[in-house]
Order: structure tokens, then C-alpha cells, then sequence
């Protein structure tokens, strides 16, 4: 043990198993946690060999090796709670990234939420066995976060009860999902829906891309790998273009709206329902955004406590470079900050997970604003610790920018999070929507609740800005 | 209007109130500069996009407010004295830095005044020492093994030197002595040179 270290934490003023409880949220929790953990850290297959010595196609093909090896590991060992695979997960790929990893999320939280229940019955068994491996194609070349955008298109044809999905212009290509390229065998597509001669708007469909068994494109479907990006080396991000292929009836997910055999359109409830795999990735994001920086931090800290450089007293040793003030200020906040959206993420998780359950209750007043915080917290914290990770980087000197350091993986993986699921200033705007439509609301003498609640006061002119 | 209960500096509660006053003063601020072009006669939309980059704005004072305000209160359900010390030092630097980041918005609003900055800014220097003795605490509280950071530099162990030696031989280009690319250009432009 590097000594500095070691007094470091002889001299501590609490003990750090503490407060790891209460950042799990319990020691029973830490207890399993670590079991999870060990299951991975004990297993040699999981000693492999480091990537960053690996070409783009050997990362590609080691991550989908450790991918199915891991899915067999998890089922021998009976992890199914989401958050025990999380555990598990994390620890097999650290900053890198999963190929299989769509699959597993919105593919499977998309059939799930959004589908009837006999496509749930029909399709996720499958997705749950990877006899269907699928992936989340929304974004396209020319059009991301503005929905409404969106090109591709889904015409019902009531002759033969079929949906005929078509990519009608080059900036229609469905372009980035994670294991579009090579891995998946089917997607989620989301598309405008056109029935009886009008258009309803985007809508899921489950669309094969791939045949069962050989794993050949399907007519119509052309499929393909992104190529090389600034980070995500193991996942094949892909790119699908549809020439009129034609779905069963069945292919649209009809747990909200309905398209009926005649072509009849039957209305969602709310309009939002549809991205409600966008609103639960966006919250958790926010835990992302913590533990990334965490990991930053952590390297950034400990390095500093081991490295000394130059002088603050003249004719002394070299100091920690953590003495200097000047390294305080940079690492510091950014501590306090992953400590903050840590707590943030756990509260956005179990947001998300009790108005989810009101929706499924019927009770949809809580979704506009779990829509506007997830969208605003998501941006803060992707914003935030992006540029803290870079920080990190730079307090660590010239090594933080070997890629032994481990903060340039870190900070490729999670910088994409500032404009997957959601450009982060389009989800400020939409926050601020939801902010002015509450402020408005309020001026009207409607009571406003949750985190908006203060806007209550200003329209009764109770908080005015005053001096301290 | 009834004064506000912000007073202390030190004060997480007067702190997320600050928070909070500034949040409320941007959305206002946005929301009515949005109103005003509505009613001179601009499409909702076009003053939307006018106004775009204050909205945003306000947007950002809302979710540093929620973060604040978070941070905060998970402090009262920490028992342990020791922690709950540290973390509530966490939060104060967490909230007084945010201040000091955004200092413009809390003088504009009036929140503070400059020698309260001052001070602000004084008091995030003193948190720096207080944490200074704790930061390696703090990190390995988040309990990242070395296998979910795969780092060299942020080792548990901190035989950060050593292993970055033994790092760099595993590099392909140490795979030989001489690379061949030294016989196929190097040397033959030696020999013409």
C-alpha cells in the first residue's frame, strides 16, 4: 500500500463504510451489493485482456463474447432484480460499454410498458431467452430529439392488415441505436402512423430486421454498423433503412393506441405515454451522471494523494499535489457534486418508479412533471459532470491523458449522454415549458404541488427577491 | 411582500431558500419577457425563440435548486454524527460553489449582496480545508473497486508508478524491438539522404 494513502485514511475523520450504507441505502444493501460484485471480481473469464490494446472489431467481439457469457452467469446465479443486474453489469464492463445493452433496457422496458398484453405475452418471453435480440430505433441521420420530425413512416394497408414501413428520404435512416448494426435481430422503430389517409403522429412498432436463424438482413431491410465514434468502441451503432417492408397488424405496440383491423385509430390517453422509455432512461441518467463523475473523482483524489510535485515551502520536500489549494478547488466541488447527484439519481429512480405506478393506475397527473424533471435533471447532471470528468482529466496532469488513467473511457462513455435521449438544451426547453405553463397556471390560482410548488408563492407576490 | 428567511451564509435551509428565490425570479423573468412578445403581437412561437436562452437559464436555476434542495434534506436522515458532519460540509461547499458560479444571477436578483459574495467565496476556501483531510475518505466511501474504475492512477493500493510501467510494455508497438516500419520507410530515406 502506497503510504500516503495509507495515512490518509488512518487520519480520516469518519468511517467510509458509513457512509458507503448510506449511499446504497442500507448495509444489508452494501452486503449484497458486494456479494453481486465478488460473483464477478472471482470469475476468471472476466480477467481478460485490456481493450485499450484491441482494434475496434476485437473490442466489438470481446464485449459480445463477455455480453452472453454474463447473461449465462447472471441466470446460474438467479440475479433477475433489476438493480442486483445493475450491480452485476457495472462490475463486468466498468467504463465500457454493452452490446446487448438496448436489449435489456428500452427494448425490454418498450415491449413491457407499451405493449397489449397479448404482444407482452407474445414478445417478451422471447426478448427475456434472446431468441429475439432487439434494439431502439428512434433518432434518425437528419432528425433526433424533435419527435415530431421524424420521417420514417408506417402506413396501414387494411387489405391485408399489414403495416408498410418505408424510409422515404436519405435523412430518414435510422442512425446511432446501440447493437443496431450487427447485433440485434429486431428493433423497435418509431415512426409516423398513417392510417385511412391521415397521419396520427409517432408511434412503437417491433420490427424484425434480421432473419431468426441466420441472422441475414430481411428483403426490404438494410442494416449496418456507424462506423467508428469517440468512444463506445464495443457497440456496432447502427444505421436502418426501410424499403416498404410490411409488418403484421399486430407489430404496432398497442397498449395506449390502437390501430383496428379496418384502420380505425383509437387515441391514446396522453400523447406522452409513447416515450415513457425515454422518461425512465432519462432518470436513470441522472444516477449515471453521479456515478460517473464518482469514478473521475475518486482516480483524480487518490492520484493526488500519491503524486508530489514542486513546492510550497521553499527547500521542503514536494508536496501532495492534494495540498494545494489550487487542486482543492478544482477536485472539491466536483466531489461534493457527485455526492449530490447521487442522492438526486435515487430520488429520480424512486420518482420515476412511484408515478409509474400511478400511471398504471390510471392516474396520469404526476406525468408532466416527472416528463420536465427528468428531461431538466437529466441535462443539468450530464452537463455538470461531463465537464467535471474533463476537469478530473486535467488535475490528474499529463497521466490523465494516458488512457491507463481511465478518465478518457470514462468521459467517451458518458459524454453521448449530453445528446442520447434527449440534445440537453432542447430538454432545458422542454423543462422550461413545463416551468412557464406552472407559472402561468398559478397567476390563474390553480395550487401547484411537487418541486414546482414555490411558484404557488411568487404568484401570490410572497417571494420577492430580497437581500439577505 | 413578506421578507425572506434567508440570513446565513452557513445555513443549508437559507441557502436552498436562495435557491429557490433565484429559480423563481428566473422562470418569472422568462415567462413574462416571453408574455410581452406574445402580447406585442409575436407568434407564440418566434417568442419562444427569442426568449430561448433566458428560458434555459431558468431551466438550469430550477434543477440546481432541486439539487440543493435534495442534498439537503437527505442530510436529515444521516444518524451517524461523524458522517453527517462531513456531508453536511459536502453540501454547504456543493451549494456555496454554486453561488460562487453563478454569482451574476444572485447579485441581479438581489439576493446577496457583493460583501456577502465575498464572504461566500472566503467560506468555500475554508470547506476546501475542512474536506482536505477526508477526500480519500470520501472517495473510497463510493466503494468503486478497482476493476469498475480501471484505472492505474486512481489504484486503491496507489502503486500508481509501477503499474504504469507494467502498463505501457503491454502496448502493440512494444511487441518487437524495431518496428518495421523502420526498415520499410526510415531506413531506405536514410540511405538517400
Amino acid at each position: 500500500m502506497n503510504p500516503d494513502l495509507s495515512r490518509e485514511r488512518a487520519t480520516a475523520s469518519f468511517n467510509p463504510e458509513t457512509i458507503t450504507y448510506i449511499l446504497d441505502g442500507s448495509p444489508e444493501k452494501t452486503k449484497r451489493r458486494r456479494e453481486i460484485e465478488n460473483l464477478v471480481l472471482s470469475d476468471p473469464f472476466f480477467q481478460h485482456e485490456d481493450p485499450n490494446f484491441l482494434s475496434r472489431s476485437e473490442r466489438y467481439e470481446l464485449a459480445i463474447k463477455k455480453s452472453a457469457y454474463m447473461v449465462g452467469k447472471m441466470r446460474e446465479h438467479g440475479i433477475a432484480d433489476p438493480e442486483e443486474i445493475y450491480w452485476f453489469k457495472r462490475t463486468v464492463l466498468g467504463s465500457h460499454v454493452d452490446p446487448t445493452g438496448l436489449h435489456w433496457s428500452m427494448f425490454s422496458n418498450m415491449l413491457a410498458n407499451q405493449g397489449s398484453p397479448s404482444q407482452v405475452q407474445k414478445w417478451l418471453p422471447l426478448a427475456n431467452n434472446m431468441q429475439i435480440i432487439g434494439t431502439y430505433a428512434q433518432t434518425e441521420m437528419g432528425h433526433g430529439t424533435h419527435l415530431r420530425g421524424l420521417e420514417t413512416t408506417a402506413t396501414y394497408d387494411p387489405s391485408t392488415q399489414e403495416f408498410i414501413l418505408n424510409s422515404p428520404t436519405v435523412s430518414s435512416i435510422k442512425w446511432w441505436p446501440g447493437g443496431l448494426g450487427k447485433t440485434s435481430n429486431h428493433a423497435v422503430v418509431l415512426a409516423q402512423l398513417y392510417t385511412q389517409g391521415e397521419c396520427k403522429g409517432l408511434h412503437a412498432f417491433i420490427v424484425p430486421i434480421r432473419k431468426l436463424g441466420t441472422h441475414e438482413p430481411v428483403p426490404g431491410v438494410e442494416v449496418g454498423d456507424i462506423g467508428p465514434k469517440f468512444g463506445f468502441d464495443e457497440i456496432d451503432n447502427g444505421f436502418l433503412k426501410f424499403d416498404k417492408v410490411r409488418i403484421p397488424r399486430d407489430c404496432m405496440l398497442m397498449k395506449y393506441a390502437q390501430v383496428q383491423p379496418d384502420g380505425t385509430y383509437i387515441k391514446p390517453v396522453s400523447d406522452k405515454l409513447t416515450y415513457g422509455t425515454m422518461v425512465f432512461i432519462r432518470s436513470m441518467i441522472v444516477g449515471d451522471s453521479a456515478r460517473s463523475l464518482s469514478r473521475a473523482s475518486t482516480i483524480a483524489i487518490r492520484y493526488s494523494a500519491v503524486r508530489h510535485q514542486s513546492e510550497i515551502r521553499v527547500g521542503e520536500p514536494e508536496p501532495q499535489i492534494m495540498d494545494f489549494q489550487t487542486q482543492q478547488y478544482k477536485l472539491f466541488p466536483l466531489l461534493a457534486t457527485a455526492y449530490a447527484f447521487h442522492f438526486v439519481g435515487s430520488y429520480m429512480s424512486e420518482t420515476y418508479h412511484r408515478i409509474t405506478g400511478d400511471i398504471q393506475q390510471g392516474n396520469l397527473s404526476e406525468l408532466p412533471e416527472l416528463h420536465a424533471l427528468s428531461a431538466g435533471l437529466k441535462a443539468f447532471t450530464t452537463w455538470v459532470a461531463t465537464a467535471g470528468i474533463e476537469e478530473c482529466r486535467m488535475a490528474c496532469g499529463g497521466h490523465g491523458y494516458s488512457r491507463c488513467s481511465g478518465i478518457p473511457d470514462i468521459y467517451v462513455t458518458f459524454t453521448p449522454s449530453c445528446t442520447y435521449e434527449g440534445e440537453n438544451t432542447v430538454m432545458m426547453l422542454q423543462t422550461a415549458r413545463f416551468l412557464v405553463k406552472s407559472y402561468t397556471a398559478a397567476l390563474s390560482g390553480e395550487r401547484l404541488s411537487g418541486m414546482v410548488s414555490y411558484l404557488n408563492d411568487v404568484s401570490q407576490q410572497r417571494v420577492q427577491p430580497q437581500p439577505l | 411582500a413578506s421578507r425572506s428567511s434567508v440570513t446565513n451564509i452557513n445555513d443549508l435551509s437559507s441557502l436552498v431558500e436562495a435557491y429557490k428565490q433565484r429559480a423563481a425570479w428566473l422562470v418569472v423573468e422568462a415567462a413574462k419577457s416571453f408574455q410581452t412578445n406574445v402580447n406585442r403581437g409575436k407568434r407564440k412561437e418566434d417568442a419562444w425563440n427569442k426568449n430561448s436562452v433566458d428560458l434555459v437559464r431558468a431551466s438550469e436555476a430550477h434543477c440546481h435548486y432541486v439539487v440543493v434542495r435534495l442534498f439537503t434534506a437527505k442530510l436529515s436522515e444521516i444518524l451517524d454524527g461523524a458522517a453527517h458532519r462531513i456531508l453536511s460540509s459536502l453540501c454547504l461547499l456543493y451549494a456555496l460553489h454554486g453561488i460562487t458560479r453563478n454569482t451574476g444571477d444572485f447579485l441581479q436578483t438581489g439576493l446577496l449582496s457583493t460583501s456577502q459574495i465575498d464572504q461566500v467565496q472566503q467560506r468555500v476556501k475554508d470547506l476546501l480545508a475542512v474536506i482536505r483531510p477526508n477526500a480519500v475518505a470520501l472517495v473510497d466511501a463510493f466503494d468503486h473497486s478497482d476493476t469498475q474504475l480501471g484505472s492505474v492512477l486512481g489504484r486503491y493500493d496507489g502503486n500508481v508508478y509501477e503499474n504504469m510501467f507494467e502498463w505501457a510494455k503491454k502496448s502493440p508497438l512494444n511487441k518487437t524491438e524495431v518496428h518495421e516500419s523502420f526498415y520499410k520507410y526510415l531506413k531506405p530515406l536514410q540511405s538517400k539522404l
